[in-house]
């Protein structure tokens, strides 16, 4: 699946 | 966390802590753009509000702290210490051209019309084009000192390795982000020119400098 939204790159 | 997030995070870091230690090394801040490095204090300003909102992991609230304080360093040192040697006569990028309509298409194209989503999508759109006022000046004053390559190199660097990184998460993870990817590449295609310079001019010691 495709996930959006992941903010745990700098 | 894979090898290329990992290399070009610290790719990110060595580039910020040349930037400093030049200026704080030779007292100079010489060929250096002032405005680029206002731009990338707000990238990171914008960016890192999630510091208030949500924990990840140690090493990532730690680099997004680094990356904060070392961009206000180096705009501090810039502005404030060193001001007397910032060339601000061949620093005349009109930033403007970039954070309006940065800031227009952050508010057109986002994953969420939330306030925190539009301005990690404004630092994104503005980091991919936040090195133009330093390219312009290298361009305006047809060359640049060495270290300063280097600060360049491992900048572009960073996001080159980044782009391999979406790739495998792409495969490995089913991760995908279009706006990140999008604006990886612009600004990744923004230093290739510079890449050819650095290859085929500095690595073989000799200045960086463009024909007239």
């Amino acid at each position: 699946k495709i996930i959006l939204k992941q903010k745990d790159e700098l | 966390m894979n090898i290329f997030r990992l290399t070009g995070d610290l790719s990110h870091l060595a580039a910020i802590i040349i930037l400093l230690l030049k200026i704080w090394k030779t007292r100079s801040c010489a060929g250096i753009s002032g405005k680029s490095q206002l731009l990338f204090a707000l990238v990171f300003t914008t960016r890192y509000l999630d510091l208030f909102t949500s924990f990840i992991s140690l090493y990532n609230t730690s680099m997004k702290l680094i990356y904060v304080a070392c961009s206000y360093a180096t705009v501090y040192l810039i502005y404030m210490k060193f001001k007397a040697t910032y060339d601000g006569n061949h620093d005349t990028f009109r930033v403007e051209f970039l954070v309006v309509p940065v800031g227009g298409l952050s508010f057109l194209v986002n994953h969420d019309f939330s306030p925190l989503e539009i301005l990690w999508t404004f630092s994104i759109y503005l980091e991919s084009v936040a090195i133009l006022p330093q390219l312009f000046m290298i361009s305006k004053t047809g060359e640049a000192e060495t270290i300063t390559t280097h600060y360049l190199f491992f900048l572009g660097l960073y996001r080159a390795l980044y782009l391999i990184n979406w790739i495998w998460r792409y495969y490995f993870e089913g991760f995908f982000d279009l706006i990140a990817v999008v604006a990886g590449v612009v600004q990744t295609i923004l230093y290739c020119d510079f890449f050819y310079l650095y290859v085929t001019k500095v690595l073989k010691g000799k200045k960086l400098s463009l024909p007239a």
